[in-house]
């Protein structure tokens, strides 16, 4: 796991998210997105003593959601069907884009037939928000915050990497135990 | 034989779908095994994602990138192996051009070897 430069972080133990209502996508229910969110979320406060609120505000709250297309002004244009997917901006800036040109899912195990160009939300959004939260790009390549992700493939459990990156960061999460880290049973039995 | 009416209709049809596909990234595995010294089209686009990922530092003519395989662009993708985890050979094999077709976060992976700070999980 790695951090950025100087190791930013927050130093709030509740961080409020809202997502932008015009800067979004017409073939997703806010919905469908706020359960993703509320989710994936979930798996980092399961850690760490930092919880997220969702709230109405955008204008306002501390992290800010939204799905933009090309160029949209912060200097990191997006390109269009897979490349790049979405990025997020270190701590305290709090900005999370996703390309609104993916053919974004939720929900979807890919086992069956679908578009081969399909994204999951849920794998990239948990690992934006560990770049909201302060984390950098893993070498691992089974760690959520490994840079690269194929198109119909899902990572949303962090594995001991990213569980080790984010407690260095912000400390355990006084209710964590193990087994509050099913999804990464594996990893650690083979951690 | 002459083909019945209709079936010259839905090949109609089936020629009217439209392929969804990003130009700009998979023309990369045309690199696969492109030698060190070799000037080949599309290098300089494999030079300009690794700059976009902070692996290959601005260029003295203003960012426009050559076809030659050179010597900077060979430790560009072994330091790339080296943090993608791949075998570090500095060399355009295929599991270093599939990963770099693939698609990822846009975010760039300076902080993994510049200020950044890096600790192993043990």
């Amino acid at each position: 796991y790695t951090y950025f430069g100087g190791k930013p972080k927050w130093n709030r133990d509740t961080l409020t998210y809202a997502f932008s209502k015009t800067h979004k996508l017409d073939y997703l229910t806010s919905d469908d997105v706020k359960t993703v969110f509320r989710r994936a979320f979930a798996k980092w406060s399961n850690v760490i003593p930092v919880s997220f609120e969702e709230v109405d505000d955008y204008t306002t709250a501390d992290l800010k959601i939204g799905f933009f297309a090309g160029d949209h002004g912060d200097g990191q244009p997006f390109d269009g069907v897979l490349g790049t997917l979405a990025h997020a901006f270190a701590p305290e800036n709090g900005r999370l884009h996703f390309d609104a040109a993916e053919i974004w899912v939720v929900g979807d195990d890919f086992k069956g037939k679908g578009s081969s160009v399909a994204v999951d939300l849920e794998s990239v959004a948990t690992h934006e928000i560990g770049h909201l939260l302060g984390l950098g790009h893993s070498s691992e390549e089974s760690a959520v915050m490994y840079p690269s992700l194929r198109p119909r493939t899902k990572k949303v459990d962090l594995t001991v990497d990213d569980v080790a990156g984010v407690l260095k960061l912000y400390g355990a999460n006084p209710k964590l135990t193990l087994n509050s880290l099913t999804g990464t049973e594996y990893s650690l039995k083979n951690g | 034989r002459n083909l019945p009416e209709e079936v010259e209709e839905s090949t109609a049809k089936t020629t009217q779908t439209i392929h969804v596909s990003n130009s700009t990234w998979h023309d990369f595995s045309r690199l696969v095994d492109v030698q060190k010294g070799s000037h080949v089209s599309g290098v300089s686009d494999l030079k300009r994602y690794l700059h976009r990922f902070g692996y290959v530092g601005d260029d003295d003519d203003g960012n426009n990138f050559s076809d030659v395989f050179d010597g900077r662009l060979e430790s560009a993708i072994s330091l790339y192996q080296k943090n993608l985890g791949l075998p570090i050979t500095g060399r355009l094999d295929t599991s270093t051009v599939t990963l770099m077709s693939s698609p990822r976060c846009g975010v760039s992976d300076t902080h993994m070897f510049n200020s950044g700070v890096r600790t192993t999980a043990h």
